[in-house]
């Protein structure tokens, strides 16, 4: 398969407080427990994230609100997930995130 | 595959 890139702008007004309504996990490697990054682990019924319709559990976040994810540790991008939800998100009212899926080859 | 949770989740 392959792999295609997104990017999506997701309100957060009516979300409230609420933020996206998406928890996301850290994955590595099994052998050399290198970090491969941040990933989708469910999005929550009725969240901002789920009424916008368009982020799929598994995606691998890329980035967020312009800022890369890719060359920061699992712990780092976390936190600069953390960070822009919190401040950026809220003052802007949307949050932008670059996401990639695998699509399955046919 | 040769992937696995490091075991840390955040709501956002």
């Amino acid at each position: 398969g392959t792999r295609e890139f997104l990017t999506f702008e997701i309100p957060l007004n009516d979300s409230g407080s609420a933020g996206l309504g998406v928890s996301v996990k850290g994955n590595r490697s099994k052998e050399s427990h290198a970090d491969l990054g941040i990933f989708v682990k469910s999005i929550i019924t009725g969240g901002a994230a789920c009424k916008d319709g368009r982020l799929r559990v598994n995606d691998k976040l890329i980035a967020v609100n312009g800022e890369s994810l890719l060359e920061k540790t699992n712990q780092e991008a976390m936190e600069t997930l953390r960070k822009s939800m919190s401040i950026e998100g809220n003052k802007r009212g949307m949050i932008q995130l670059i996401v990639a899926r695998r699509v399955p080859g046919r | 595959r040769n992937l696995e949770e490091d075991g840390t989740v955040i709501t956002l």
